[in-house]
């Protein structure tokens, strides 16, 4: 048995809209820790990891752990039709090919369950290992996407460098290059406009300008981005979901050949 | 010329 209601319902809704073009199916992970997944794109290229803790839910019944396989853009369907104030439940039953969603409106009037057939995936779970990042970049998540966006106009990879002069993002293409320095600013009134580097070393990759442009989707959950950096590593760009966990996005380098 | 590599390449399955 399975029962996950979420006050706020939009938080669901805009997490679909962060992974459904990454990720064309999945399994939703249900234990007493949390509602989790984790799954790479089809090139095995990024990969992402949600986190939805149990404590952030208004009532979260798991009585053991239970994997769902999901076709991401028919859940994206029927959340559409969750309304943006609506509260969403999450239900399922073990040994049942199916789940529900409901949705009720926020003057409770308004009840409607949608009931999503559920698919067999076969994934590997992988493991993340806990790393000490050369450089951890933290900036309005605005901004990054900003960014990500001017430059896949340019270029179709970016190379993000970090040094104590700042974070610079560099494209080239047919047309010319660009370059885009952000320097650390904490004098700012407002935290989350500020840009923070907290550098060990210098680092410099280079990512596919494409599936940076696709994390920036999940932009709507979080004024602030987290980007660590480390040269034998996949580069994590973060996105805090208000207090119930985080949605993270790895992205292999590209490496001279 | 650089060349993808893959998130298979640095995490693998426990």
């Amino acid at each position: 048995m399975l029962e996950l209601r979420l006050i706020q319902g939009s938080l669901l809704k805009k997490v679909l809209e962060a992974i459904k073009d990454l990720v064309t199916e999945a399994n939703f992970d249900c234990s007493a820790t949390g509602f989790s997944l984790q799954a790479m794109d089809s090139s095995h290229v990024a990969l992402v990891a949600l986190l939805l803790r149990s404590e952030g839910f208004d009532h979260y019944r798991c009585d053991r752990n239970l994997s769902m396989g999901i076709n991401l853009n028919n859940m994206s369907k029927m959340l559409r039709c969750a309304g943006p104030e609506d509260i969403i439940t999450i239900k399922g039953d073990d040994g049942t090919d199916t789940v529900t969603f409901m949705f009720e409106s926020q003057k409770q009037d308004k009840i409607s369950d949608f009931e999503m057939k559920l698919m067999d995936i076969d994934s590997e779970h992988l493991g993340i290992p806990d790393a000490e990042y050369q450089a951890i970049v933290r900036m309005p998540s605005a901004e990054f996407a900003r960014i990500c966006k001017d430059l896949g106009s340019i270029g179709d990879t970016v190379v993000i460098s970090v040094t104590k002069e700042g974070v610079k993002f560099f494209t080239r293409g047919d047309v010319g290059s660009a370059n885009i320095v952000c320097r650390q600013n904490t004098s700012v009134d407002k935290p989350e406009d500020s840009t923070v580097i907290e550098m060990n070393e210098p680092v410099s990759l280079t990512f596919a300008l494409r599936y940076m442009n696709s994390f920036t989707k999940a932009t709507t959950l979080s004024e602030v981005v987290t980007i660590s950096l480390s040269s034998e590593l996949p580069v994590v760009v973060e996105y805090k979901i208000a207090e119930m966990g985080y949605i993270r996005f790895y992205l292999a380098p590209k490496i001279e050949d | 010329v650089n060349k993808q590599s893959q998130i298979t390449t640095f995490f693998t399955s426990p």
